[in-house]
């Protein structure tokens, strides 16, 4: 464990929870993708698969659970509590398109010929991408409420701070993950617009709004 | 190989 990895761990925590929050305060799923979050389930599931025959550390599993416990619950909350408020008519991102080429990744790029290791390049190549429904959205409306793009920053400075772990790891302990690092950059990199936006307006306190 | 990969990472 290193600064940069606690940080980024950190992020993804908050991120979470501003999500939830956001759903209980407002009481609504307005302006969240549904698809995005199914397929942050299965990133989640498909990766953590490990949790049921390799022992980390405590930290390691009780985050992983964190991550499929709150995944699935937000999930429940969309598709049942506030089921009203989500519009499936503008959650429109054919996720085909990303589930596909992700499995085909998966069988091409892993570190082992095996169903955990496929599975687990899988959720690495499909978590790169999970947050295009979502963004494809935001695009959509061209608006987002603040709350919302808090969520999304929050996500997206997690992955950021993979970036210098993953140097320093390099560095300190000469370790190299080319999967997780080649797909780390490219999902960071779909961050680039909105952060612009976001550390241009929001943080200025002005609404998110995309110009026409 | 399956030694190269991060298992620790979240």
């Amino acid at each position: 464990m290193n600064f940069f990895r606690l940080l980024g761990d950190l992020s993804h925590l908050a991120s979470i929870l501003i999500l939830l929050h956001k759903i209980k305060t407002t009481r609504s799923c307005r302006g969240l993708s549904f698809k995005t979050q199914a397929l942050y389930v299965a990133v989640f599931i498909t990766r953590y698969l490990d949790l049921t025959y390799r022992w980390v550390s405590l930290y390691n599993f009780v985050m992983k659970l964190f991550f499929i416990g709150s995944s699935c619950a937000t999930l429940y909350l969309m598709r049942y509590k506030y089921c009203p408020t989500h519009d499936p008519s503008i959650d429109t991102f054919k996720i085909e398109y990303l589930v596909g080429p992700c499995a085909i990744l998966a069988l091409i790029f892993n570190y082992k010929f095996s169903v955990s290791e496929v599975l687990w390049s899988f959720s690495i190549f499909l978590e790169s991408v999970a947050i295009l429904p979502q963004l494809f959205m935001l695009q959509r409306t061209g608006e987002a409420e603040t709350i919302t793009t808090h969520y999304l920053a929050a996500l997206g400075i997690y992955r950021a701070f993979y970036i210098p772990n993953w140097i320093y790891r390099y560095f300190t302990e000469g370790v190299v993950d080319p999967i997780a690092i080649v797909a780390g950059i490219a999902q960071t990199g779909l961050y680039l617009d909105f952060f612009y936006v976001y550390f241009t307006k929001v943080m200025q306190g002005e609404k998110f709004e995309l110009p026409a | 190989t399956v030694d190269d990969r991060v298992k620790d990472e979240l």
